[in-house]
């Protein structure tokens, strides 16, 4: 369902060239669960980025679903946005007057679902938060707001998540109920799952770990899960 | 150096008040270096923002070197969050467009310190972003902006250091390496350390552990490094 060739990304910053992905190549199966690992700097966002079609490549290529992603226009990519996938971002990217339910209703607007409010309020229970429903980002903790992020990749109910860092600012028990979420709507769904994580915990619990150093992928390994 | 004594945080929205803090008290002693866990919630950032002096308690007492913070006039918590306390937080704050080294560098603004590039400089070596100082926030990844916030915290040399879950966005390697530094300027320089972390590892290298649940404090232990 994913393909990549020979990704690059090159950040060109007056004199500077920051190779942030230097040819980056890999298939993901539909319905694979796999984690992104790779120290601070080695390209992760980056390439979840792309891979969610929020940034396009310098160079190389990237299939979804068959479908090469550079040709796709503006608005095919915003309906692949929004429909086909969801992205739980590093830094939550939550708009700051809005609560938390008005946030997880967002993606289901651009469907025009008639029930968003009710699914809205179910995938914030899911995740733990159905007290803080009406609480805006600045009124609920960080890992609360990483909860909102979630919820909101979940909602629309996508055929691919990409999470970035998903569990970074949960303690143990709530990142495991995390965890046994994504992993449960995996098997249910067959949602195809990557999620960049730098804890060794999560990375046990998917099927298949890619490995980046510096830009490229320096390992691409089954798990004990397989 | 630290003494609370029933400190109450509570959020009114509307016809519901949200209890974040109910009744903390401990004692923190000079060059001591404490953890701070608890679930997602709990009461942390809450905390750390009180200790900050970043906010006000609703009721209880904060007395810092023995002085009761509350009756401090608005020049003096200035004069204390900008010399005596470096803040490392939990989403960063930093500044859009500002570079790493101009991050870095406000604090020693406000001490009109005459070497401050090179001292800013020097932080972010030590962090390991020497080639990541003219990047602006939106040009470094996770970890990378985490760093800076760590930088900037502990540029202007303060006596005590707060840092809320320091090493989220960190790859294990690099996790290390900040625990390394924040665990030898304890020893070398007996700043007061308090870190809030969900991190089994980092609680592991403090010599105490403070558990929060739902706003009150549920266990207070020496750990095997104390
Ligand atoms: N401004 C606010 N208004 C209302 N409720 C708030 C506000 N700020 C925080 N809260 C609530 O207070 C509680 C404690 O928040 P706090 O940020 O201290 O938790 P935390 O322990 O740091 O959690 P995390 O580990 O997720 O960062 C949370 O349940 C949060 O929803
Ligand atoms: N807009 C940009 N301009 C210049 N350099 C950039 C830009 N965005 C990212 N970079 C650089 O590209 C490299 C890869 O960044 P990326 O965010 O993909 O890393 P990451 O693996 O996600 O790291 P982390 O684990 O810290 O989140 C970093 O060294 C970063 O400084
Ligand atoms: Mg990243
Ligand atoms: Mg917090």
């Amino acid at each position: 369902v994913v393909r990549v060739q020979d990704l690059v990304k090159t950040y060109h910053m007056g004199l500077i060239d920051v190779h942030a992905l230097r040819g980056v190549s890999f298939d993901i199966g539909k319905g694979e669960i796999v984690a992104i690992m790779g120290h601070s700097g080695s390209g992760k966002s980056t390439l979840l980025n792309l891979l969610g079609c929020l940034d396009a490549p310098t160079a190389g290529s990237y299939f979804l679903d068959g479908e090469l992603v550079g040709d796709l226009s503006d608005d095919a990519l915003a309906a692949i946005r929004n429909r086909k996938i969801g992205f739980v971002f590093q830094s939550f990217n939550l708009l700051a007057r809005m609560s938390a339910l008005e946030q997880v209703e967002m993606p289901l607007l651009y469907a025009r679902d008639r029930q968003r409010r009710q699914r809205a309020e179910e995938a914030l229970a899911v995740v733990g938060l159905e007290d803080r429903m009406h609480h805006k980002p600045s009124e609920l903790s960080g890992g609360q707001q990483q909860r909102v992020a979630i919820a909101r990749a979940l909602v629309g109910n996508p055929s691919m998540v990409l999470a970035d860092e998903p569990t970074g600012n949960l303690d143990t028990a709530t990142a495991n109920e995390i965890m046994e979420l994504l992993v449960l709507l995996n098997e249910e769904r067959r949602i195809t799952t990557l999620i960049v994580t730098h804890e060794a915990d999560v990375a046990a619990r998917t099927q298949r770990v890619i490995r980046m150093v510096d830009g490229a992928v320096a390992a691409d390994d089954l798990t004990a899960r397989a």
